[in-house]
């Protein structure tokens, strides 16, 4: 048995010692990064793990050059749609998807090269008022969007060649999904979190709405990052951006959450807390680590299953940070940590 | 975690509540 653990304080005084930086990119023409990720990009036969980084107006992408260099292979200008987010799609290789808009999501774009000719496209997915989109593996893609009163929950089959193979429909819930989690290791199973605080659960051949289980109003607009289902349980990693800080959990940043789907019933295991003194998070999470930008400018890294602070990487002269992101398809952990000036450091956890 | 907590547990909880589940 195991009960929630309250967050133990941080080490004394984490440091940024368990994070090496490994190489760091600047894009001189860029003072707008808003998001920044990474992709197997296939090119003359080879298949190599690049750098994407993006503007409000435009996508780049960076190869890896010798002597931990990066070096710009092409850039994808945007139109007038602001772009919002990248949208990593796990085991996909040359292929980057996009989230565009201005307060909310309208429009999801994939950016390409093309087998035919060579030349890097851009096609468009989905239009809409998007609340939330994830890409799934398997070249799969889900979204919720709201039409007049009606939420579609939909998932997207995409094409090599950046078109949409197929779609189909999941059963919405009556509260707006917030955001979507795939449930590892069960290739049809589906979370998501509404913006009333609860967890839902899908089934994705089917489109079936399987459950719906409460969060808790302690965590208000809670957002789940990873599932996993183990011993009949369904573990849920979810982020608190709006809980409030509490004396026997301080400020509350990440939970691991055990649920039961045949009950609905459900129990913390593990509980991580911001640093003293820090407020505020915008987190990823990857494996059993999460990381999160703070108000103060500065990036908290936790292990989860420890609940604990195991580096904080201080803002440095050039200013704070802005952005924090684990690399996906890496062997290693590697977090991109990005300055609003466009730069942005790979750091080995 | 524990059943008295949670409830019963089913190992193939993800079939069953598709098979109870309007489709």
């Amino acid at each position: 048995d195991v009960a929630e653990q309250p967050a133990p304080a941080p080490l004394d005084g984490p440091t940024e010692e368990s994070l090496q930086l490994v190489s760091q990119l600047k894009d001189c023409l860029s003072s707008c990064a808003v998001d920044v990720s990474t992709v197997w990009w296939e090119a003359a036969g080879s298949r190599e793990l690049c750098v994407v980084t993006a503007c409000e107006s435009s996508v780049s992408l960076w190869k890896p050059l010798a002597s931990d260099c990066w070096g710009k292979a092409h850039t994808w200008q945007l139109g007038e749609v602001p772009v919002i987010q990248l949208v990593p799609l796990p085991d996909t290789c040359s292929l980057v998807c996009i989230a565009l808009g201005e307060l909310e999501i309208t429009e999801i774009r994939l950016l390409l090269c093309s087998s035919e000719d060579d030349s890097f496209r851009q096609s468009l997915v989905k239009t809409g008022t998007i609340e939330a989109v994830l890409g799934l593996k398997d070249r799969r893609l889900v979204s919720s969007s709201r039409a007049l009163q009606e939420q579609q929950v939909e998932v997207v089959w995409l094409s090599e060649t950046g078109g949409s193979k197929d779609r189909q429909t999941l059963m919405p819930p009556e509260e707006t999904v917030l955001a979507f989690a795939e449930v590892e290791g069960m290739r049809d199973a589906l979370v998501g979190t509404t913006a009333v605080n609860s967890v839902v659960v899908w089934n994705l051949k089917t489109g079936q709405l399987l459950r719906k289980m409460h969060v808790g109003y302690s965590y208000p607009a809670s957002v789940c990052h990873r599932a996993y289902s183990d011993s009949g349980l369904l573990f849920v990693v979810l982020s608190h951006p709006h809980a409030k800080e509490s004396k026997s959990y301080g400020n509350p940043a990440f939970r691991l959450v055990a649920f039961n789907p045949k009950t609905a019933r459900s129990m913390g295991v593990m509980f991580s807390s911001l640093p003293p003194g820090h407020a505020g998070r915008q987190g990823d999470v990857t494996d059993t680590s999460a990381a999160a930008v703070l108000t103060s400018g500065a990036i908290a890294v936790w292990d989860l299953l420890l609940g604990r602070c195991t580096a904080l990487l201080p803002p440095g002269p050039a200013g704070g940070w802005a952005l924090a992101r684990w690399a996906t398809a890496t062997a290693t952990a590697c977090l991109l940590a990005g300055r609003r000036d466009g730069t942005v450091c790979l750091y080995r956890y | 975690c524990s059943e008295s907590d949670l409830g019963p547990i089913s190992l193939n909880w993800f079939e069953e509540l598709s098979a109870e589940a309007p489709s």
